[in-house]
């Protein structure tokens, strides 16, 4: 039931958007954040092979099943979680960088974001004058079960705000800031661990971004029929 | 003979600011590959890494994240965009074979850079976060291949402060880059602003059909007893033909002891 072959034409010097037939699983063993429960990941295998050529190039990703849902409380103003319809009591920090200069090695990812689970925290936020992180940072994240809340590189000090007002129309070049963050939740969006896309920090974006981004992040048309949770 | 995959090129980089490299990137990659050596101005580099990190690493500057040694390193403010453009260089090999196409990926550099490969020059555009893919099959040589990099800081640096504060200036506002780096209240200003090929760089090697970023995503029912995987891939045909292909998706789960379900 967790094998499935599919044939394919590409045209010449083209590309296509291929989505396979959904594969079924029963009872998957989902993904918790750290105390919740264990942090299952199924590895996801993807092949292609070519008549008369053979195998033509393979992808592999840990990946977790796993439902994340939050609205903002209208009584608290908080935002509230449930991961897999379990209403979660998020205890988390703040998350600049590992490092100035960028030594962002796999040990380095490791050792804190262990030590993150070892505290008890369920949650990094990773701050928007910061980095999008490494995908290995997801991964480790994926691995100890804490949730990324990941921001857009929109800080109220630097974007809208100061005396005199700083940028407030955000980056010079909105094209390249979309194409950016576009290309960054490509990078990234396939991991359990990350729960919440954030504009900015303090601050929303310019309001062409933030609509941009909204739309871009919206649930695609075909999860929002009644057939499908 | 190429094997179908990555190979990450993570040694063997060495690096020279480029006010002090007197030959072009097509030189550096044909005639004048450069190397370490008593009367060059290169040194080993950080790749992953920073400006900053390869200085550090060679003992240029001292550490600046010990005590106030921070306030030792000239600020690109300063020196100017210059000080902090540097040049990167490496080799690879890369045999492969009729039918096979290589590509060189940067995962992410900041700023903006120019990448020279045996003699081809390629304009990187500007963006700390986004990657690059360049398809270098048709200009590899079968046996060492020479790449360099002129990397470019942010546009905007900017200047901080005597007094510091949130962002500097806020000159890094204008650029799509980290802004951390002009200083914040509890984080000193990095004097290079992060110039460098901060991630991963990789040559790939497939056949003529390469997988494009697939996209997983997975829907419930009944409580949890039922669940879908619904899987999306960009597939993209390098050949000048029609190409039929099976694409093939296995789930694999580690139970215990190393007992896997597929």
């Amino acid at each position: 039931e967790h094998l499935q072959t599919e044939n394919v034409l590409i045209p010449a010097q083209g590309r296509i958007q291929h989505t396979f037939k959904p594969l079924y699983f029963y009872k998957p063993e989902l993904w918790w954040p750290n105390g919740m429960g264990k942090q299952n990941l199924y590895d996801i295998l993807i092949t292609v092979v070519v008549n008369e050529f053979g195998e033509s190039d393979s992808w592999m990703q840990p990946f977790g099943f796993r439902k994340i849902e939050s609205v903002i409380d209208s009584v608290t103003g908080g935002r509230l979680f449930k991961i897999n319809g379990e209403p979660i009591f998020i205890r988390g920090g703040n998350w600049i960088l590992s490092d100035g200069l960028l030594r962002l090695s796999k040990e380095r990812y490791r050792t804190d974001i262990k030590f993150h689970a070892d505290m008890n925290m369920n949650m990094i936020r990773c701050w928007g004058g910061g980095l999008a992180e490494r995908p290995e940072f997801y991964h480790f994240c994926d691995i100890y079960g804490l949730l990324v809340w990941q921001e857009f590189w929109i800080t109220g000090d630097v974007d809208g705000r100061g005396v005199p007002v700083s940028n407030p129309n955000g980056p010079l070049d909105h094209e390249l800031f979309l194409l950016c963050a576009r290309d960054t939740v490509k990078l990234l969006r396939n991991h359990p661990s990350l729960a919440l896309w954030v504009g900015g920090n303090e601050q929303v974006p310019p309001k062409d971004i933030n609509e941009a981004l909204k739309q871009d992040l919206r649930l695609h048309s075909y999860f929002e029929t009644q057939l499908l949770s | 003979m190429a094997e179908i995959g990555k190979t990450v090129l993570d040694f063997g980089w060495i690096a020279a600011r480029s006010t002090e490299v007197d030959v072009n990137g097509v030189q550096l990659t044909t005639t004048n590959p450069p190397a370490i050596s008593s009367e060059s101005r290169w040194m080993e580099a950080a790749v992953p890494g920073t400006v900053l990190g390869t200085l550090v690493k060679n003992k240029a500057i001292p550490d600046p994240f010990y005590g106030l040694e921070n306030e030792a390193i000239t600020d690109i403010a300063d020196s100017g965009r210059d000080y902090y453009t540097f040049w990167f260089f490496t080799k690879f090999q890369c045999q492969r074979l009729l039918n096979q196409y290589v590509h060189l990926n940067f995962r992410a550099i900041n700023y903006s850079a120019q990448v020279f490969v045996n003699g081809h020059k390629t304009e990187l555009p500007k963006g700390m976060f986004r990657r690059h893919t360049l398809d270098v099959t048709d200009i590899l040589h079968p046996e060492s291949n020479l790449l360099a990099l002129i990397v470019h800081p942010p546009d905007h640096p900017g200047t901080i402060p005597p007094e510091g504060g949130q962002g500097g200036d806020h000159e890094i506002g204008k650029d799509v880059a980290a802004q951390y780096v002009q200083g914040w209240d509890w984080i000193c200003p990095i004097r290079d602003r992060n110039t460098g090929i901060w991630d991963e760089v990789s040559i790939s090697v497939t056949g003529p059909v390469r997988i494009i970023d697939p996209h997983l995503v997975s829907t419930f029912f009944d409580d949890y007893k039922r669940a879908y995987l619904h899987v999306t891939a960009e597939l993209e045909n390098k050949s000048t033909w029609n190409t039929e292909c099976s694409v093939n998706i296995q789930i694999t789960a580690e139970l215990e002891n190393g007992v896997c379900l597929v």
